[in-house]
């Protein structure tokens, strides 16, 4: 299956 | 002090019912705009981004920011006690570890109220950047959840394509291959059977269904739902909650090889 990437990489955390 | 009358309250349990399964247990927060829930599924990989504007609420006071832990199966527990007419007004102090929940009947001969202990949890917020998408695709919300439902019983990923004349979801399985095109109906008699798609650029990405299929538990909260995209960047899959406000879930796209 394709990796799946998370969230966080794309969002800042504040 | 915070107190706010909602008197469609089975909004409050739609948008519940259709985040309680990705999250288990959440802060909602609360200040002079609203209310607002931000929040990670357990693995991380998709985003849950809630807001319901302070004017939604017949009375709404919000004497300084709050936020409310909650567990999300037991706040759809106490809201499955509501009767789906019911006025819902939220109270809760400023310094309080509960929150109170009051349903009145519409005809007012019957009142109810429900306390639940407030969480503390720590939660990191993440920074939306406002995205000026490639791709915008409004449809029905019905037939979103459909096209979820058919593609996961023949694959585990789906390529959403959206061109001009309309958007394709492709999944690919053990068991074969499916194709489903959605055509850009901008004439439906119904404007709920409208199918509308802005188009900057052609794009494709690939993504999880179980993800896509788990935001259409979303669907009885609107008839249309807005799928955003661009190159690389995570979809956001927009439910409107009436004029009240949104619900948006984001998720990355699967990085092709």
């Amino acid at each position: 299956a394709l990796p799946q990437p998370p969230l966080p990489s794309y969002f800042t955390s504040e | 002090m915070l107190e706010a009358r909602l008197v469609q309250g089975s909004m409050l349990r739609k948008v519940v019912d259709a985040v309680k399964d990705l999250v288990s247990d959440a802060n909602i927060d609360v200040s002079s705009s609203g209310f607002s829930l931000q929040a990670m599924d357990t693995s991380h990989v998709s985003l849950i981004a809630m807001h319901l504007r302070a004017d939604a609420f017949e009375h709404f006071r919000c004497d300084r920011p709050m936020s409310m832990g909650m567990s999300l199966a037991n706040l759809a527990k106490v809201l499955k006690c509501a009767g789906s007419d019911d006025i819902v007004t939220l109270k809760a102090n400023d310094d309080g570890d509960t929150v109170t929940f009051m349903f009145e009947s519409p005809k007012e001969d019957r009142v109810s109220d429900f306390e639940l202990k407030l969480m503390d949890i720590d939660s990191e917020h993440l920074g939306i950047p406002d995205t000026d998408y490639c791709a915008t695709v409004t449809m029905p919300a019905g037939e979103y959840a459909r096209i979820c439902k058919d593609l996961s019983s023949i694959g585990d990923t789906v390529v959403i394509s959206a061109t001009k004349d309309g958007v394709k979801f492709t999944t690919s399985g053990d068991v074969g291959t499916a194709n489903v095109t959605v055509r850009q109906n901008t004439t439906a008699d119904k404007k709920e059977d409208q199918t509308i798609i802005d188009l900057k650029e052609p794009v494709a990405l690939t993504f999880a269904l179980r993800y896509l299929t788990s935001f259409a538990k979303a669907t009885p909260l609107a008839t249309h739902v807005t799928l955003s995209m661009t190159r690389e960047l995570p979809v956001m899959v927009e439910y409107a909650i009436q004029d009240m406000g949104h619900l948006r879930f984001y998720l990355a796209p699967k990085i092709e090889d």
